[in-house]
């Protein structure tokens, strides 16, 4: 169960706040805004207005007891970046600081973010994808160019078994299907008979390059 | 191949844009601002100053040869909107709207918008996700609750083969391990001899519960 500070409660910081809290890590959520505060009462552990650029406001929080602290004090980068100096100065193990551009970024690394987000850069990147691999909900890195995504079988594979598509290990597509969704049910590690039928869903590991060549969804 | 429209140059669109442009897909990269039009010159197939709220203007561009559009033109509502609609009646098969929030997303919906996105939502959402698995950089979901993490195995289990950890099918941890990523490697679908080593990285497969127990980065 982790515990996490989260400083900004715009849409960034309050999705972070919430989605922690739903899945039972305990969550201080706080915000120089009353009324953002009050919006995220039932969806944090604590909700406290604060001023994040006081060091004195962030040491009567009790700070230094988070495991991670979010700054996601999105537009005004003078707040954004002094919460993360102070955050550390207190003790704070790991701070994560919300960018709102690429030079704002750079300044949240030189002063010691441990990590700095780009939710739209992000967004974009995976919005991208989604519609790159159009049935393809995800995609998980494995390494440089190599990954697993959800890919659409074409027309050509239904009916046919992993082998007789290729789809083995040494096979001719090059890509391993870890495991088949079908309707609500997830088969891991199917072995090289199981029989390809409309509707079936491919998590499949392979390089861009072979994932590009198989999906349905893309050409 | 895709023919992708993005209209709207702020951090979301351009990184759709850029992020399409350099997996080798066509993208006309849209903005009424000069500057931003500017800016994305080298990072998309052509990129031109237009009114996204002119039907003759999104004609002249010749929209209806795209198969998607992506409208990212943020904080003014009525244009996203508007654009949204024009595009749909020039017969754009798939039109995915940003929305601001909730209430813009339900007018976007309303007026048939075919994907709805909230970046900082998703982003916040998907920084929460990899805070409370500390080591895991990423999650695949198969189904509500079940999917694929990457995890960092406690140091109780270094040293151990899968099938002596408890990670194998029928095994005391109830998870599957679809690959093991050492250093730049990726083995996939690993034998349960395999014992593992310090650095692994296990791609496991399982429910949240499941992978929460195992993950060496939560508790
Ligand atoms: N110094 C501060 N102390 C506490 N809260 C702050 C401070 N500065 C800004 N905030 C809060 O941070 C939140 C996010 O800021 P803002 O809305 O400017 O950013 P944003 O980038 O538009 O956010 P998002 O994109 O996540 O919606 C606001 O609710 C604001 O009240
Ligand atoms: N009617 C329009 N026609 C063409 N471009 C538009 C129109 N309205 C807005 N835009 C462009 O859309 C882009 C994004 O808009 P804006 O910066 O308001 O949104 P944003 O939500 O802050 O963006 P982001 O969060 O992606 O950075 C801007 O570059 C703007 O010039």
């Amino acid at each position: 169960k982790r515990q996490v500070l989260v400083i900004g409660l715009g849409r960034f910081g309050s999705s972070v706040a919430a989605t922690l809290f739903d899945r039972g890590h305990d969550v201080l959520a706080v915000d120089h805004n009353e009324r953002r505060v009050q919006e995220m009462v039932s969806r944090s552990t604590h909700a406290v207005q604060a001023e994040a650029t006081s060091e004195a406001a962030l040491r009567e929080l009790g700070v230094k007891n988070f495991d991670v602290a979010v700054v996601a004090a999105g537009h005004d980068v003078q707040s954004s970046v002094l919460a993360t100096v102070l955050l550390q100065r207190i003790g704070v193990p790991y701070v994560v600081s919300r960018a709102q551009d690429e030079v704002h970024g750079l300044i949240l690394e030189k002063i010691g973010a441990h990590a700095v987000v780009y939710p739209e850069k992000e967004s974009g990147e995976r919005l991208a994808h989604n519609l790159a691999y159009r049935e393809v909900m995800d995609y998980l890195e494995l390494s440089a160019g190599f990954g697993v995504s959800k890919i659409t079988p074409p027309p050509a594979m239904l009916g046919k078994t992993l082998e007789e598509a290729g789809l083995v290990a040494r096979g001719t597509m090059g890509l391993t299907i870890l495991a088949i969704k079908r309707g609500a049910q997830v088969m891991l590690t199917p072995d090289r008979f199981e029989r390809i039928q409309p509707g079936d869903i491919l998590v499949a590991a392979g390089t861009d390059e072979q994932l590009e060549k198989v999906d349905a969804a893309l050409g």
